[in-house]
């Protein structure tokens, strides 16, 4: 464990948190993609399978289920929640997420560590993750100005990754043979996917003005 | 935690 993959965990625990907040505080999911949330929910199943096989450590473990259970109970809140579905707004979610999972799952079959269900699992985890924030993005770009936890949870999104990529320069540099390219590779489009959101979240918070991004 | 294993990260 080194400190930037603790800083990275952490601000993905925070962005998280933030979501919880805001639904919970504000009884609203406006702005927010439930197709974005399924889509984590989905990475996280599938990628922590090892939940119960292989014991890594227990922060390890705490924090897998952590995240297993909050991105569920989101996705269970703007689903079923009466008051929060209510606040949902799916005529501008309208990104279809599902090519997203059908383009990562044929991508994990060919490109792969090992061809065994969890390392293909894995591997389609790593790439879902890397797109999972489009359908939110795109909401974000729709709705034009949005409330600012909403951007505050895809700034600490795009934070946590960008931490795990100075994780993995700093692991490739101490560990001998650490190789984690699927996960450097996915992890550098996940961030790049980021960079003009936060270009354009830097320019607002300059100018002290609202988030506006272009249409 | 076991140190270098394949999927020790999040």
């Amino acid at each position: 464990m080194n400190i930037f993959r603790f800083a990275g965990d952490m601000t993905h625990l925070i962005s998280i948190l933030v979501l919880l907040l805001k639904i919970y505080a504000t009884k609203s999911c406006s702005g927010i993609s439930l197709k974005t949330q399924e889509l984590y929910a989905i990475v996280f199943v599938a990628r922590y399978l090892d939940l119960f096989t292989d014991f890594i450590s227990v922060y390890n473990t705490v924090m897998k289920l952590v995240f297993i259970g909050c991105s569920l109970a989101i996705v269970w809140c703007m689903r079923l929640h009466r008051v929060v579905r209510r606040t949902y707004n799916k005529d501008v979610d309208t990104f279809r997420h599902y090519f997203l999972v059908l383009g990562c799952f044929l991508l994990a079959l060919f490109v792969h560590e090992k061809f065994t269900f969890q390392e293909v699992l894995w591997a389609f985890s790593i790439y879902l993750e890397a797109v999972a924030i489009l359908p939110q993005l795109v909401l974000l770009q729709r709705s034009g100005n949005v409330d600012n936890l909403t951007v505050q949870y895809v700034f600490f999104l795009g934070a946590y990754r960008a931490f795990y990529i100075l994780n993995w320069i700093y692991r490739y540099l101490t560990e001998p043979h650490f190789g984690r390219w699927i996960a450097s590779v996915a992890g550098l489009v996940q961030t790049a996917l980021y960079a003009d959101f936060f270009y354009y979240y830097f320019i607002s918070w300059k100018n002290n003005a609202k988030l506006q991004l272009p249409a | 935690e076991r140190n270098g294993s394949s999927k020790d990260e999040l």
